[in-house]
């Protein structure tokens, strides 16, 4: 099935 | 650091709205105003809130401060409010409390309250300034009895968007369950309208137990807005007129 992505896949830390 | 609403109302929401899904978190206030920004423990959905300096009977804020706070704690405080009294919170340079203050509005009853800081190492995320490839706008009890209703069937939701309806489709051990909502205008009631802005097609699968923590925002706001690029978490916007907004951002599942 489907695998749950995480936020800092997406968005990079500051 | 101080900082006055009129009516504990707005703030009781806003903390209600949040802690199930963050826990302990910072605020930071600045002039322009308080805001958090935290992610759920697994790190899957993100938060963000923004209280505007606008929003406040009165607000001053002479230097940046983040405030660690349990979001549990400054509930129980909260709940210690009347929803039409005054809130003031007010924090000392160096200081490792925040103070509360709630007044009723014919003044006979004032109470304070001390809540410790706690230091919190919070991991700030840049978040993007995306383009979405479609954006829905509807009223927010659709969207939360929407989520509710398909969490009994499974454990994911697809939102699918194409053109002039949006698709809610999960399935799950006893079966499958869908929910269409349509574009509908309305001039007279705007908050009930549900109006699509397709740029392209969209379909993204996500966890609806986080779709129901955000819903919790509902009472604050009657629209919510949905906003989703395929391959990028879904941005759930509850405006607040005038206050400010709380989103939520979700990561999707991806096909592996």
């Amino acid at each position: 099935g489907p695998v749950q992505g995480r936020m800092e896949d997406y968005f990079k830390a500051i | 650091f101080e900082a006055k609403w009129d009516h504990a109302s707005t703030l009781k929401k806003v903390i209600d709205a949040v802690k199930d899904l963050i826990g302990d978190t910072s605020w930071d206030c600045t002039n322009t105003g308080m805001s958090l920004q935290s992610m759920d423990s697994s790190h899957v959905a993100l938060v963000h809130v923004l209280l505007k300096s606008e929003g406040f009977e009165s607000y001053r804020c002479d230097r940046n401060v983040s405030m660690g706070i349990s979001l549990n704690s400054m509930a129980k405080v909260l709940k210690c409010a009347g929803n039409d009294d005054s809130v003031t919170l007010r924090h000392e340079s160096e200081s490792s409390v925040v103070n509360f203050a709630f007044e009723s509005h014919k003044e006979e009853r004032v109470s304070e309250f001390e809540l410790k800081l706690m230091n919190i190492d919070t991991e700030h995320l840049g978040i993007p300034e995306t383009e979405y490839d479609s954006i829905i706008k509807m009223p927010s009890a659709d969207l939360r009895r929407t989520c509710a209703d398909l969490s009994q069937f499974g454990d994911s939701v697809t939102i699918s968007c194409a053109k002039s309806d949006v698709r809610f489709e999960t399935s799950g051990d006893i079966g499958t369950g869908n929910v269409r909502l349509s574009a509908r205008g309305s001039s007279d009631k705007p908050e009930t309208e549900i109006a699509i802005e397709m740029i392209n097609p969209v379909s993204l699968t996500f966890a609806l137990k986080y779709l129901n923590f955000f819903t919790k925002a509902a009472p604050l706001s009657d629209t919510v807005k949905l906003c989703m690029s395929n391959n990028h978490p879904l941005c759930v916007e509850f405006p607040m007129p005038e206050v400010g907004y709380i989103r939520y951002y979700l990561a999707p599942k991806i096909d592996e």
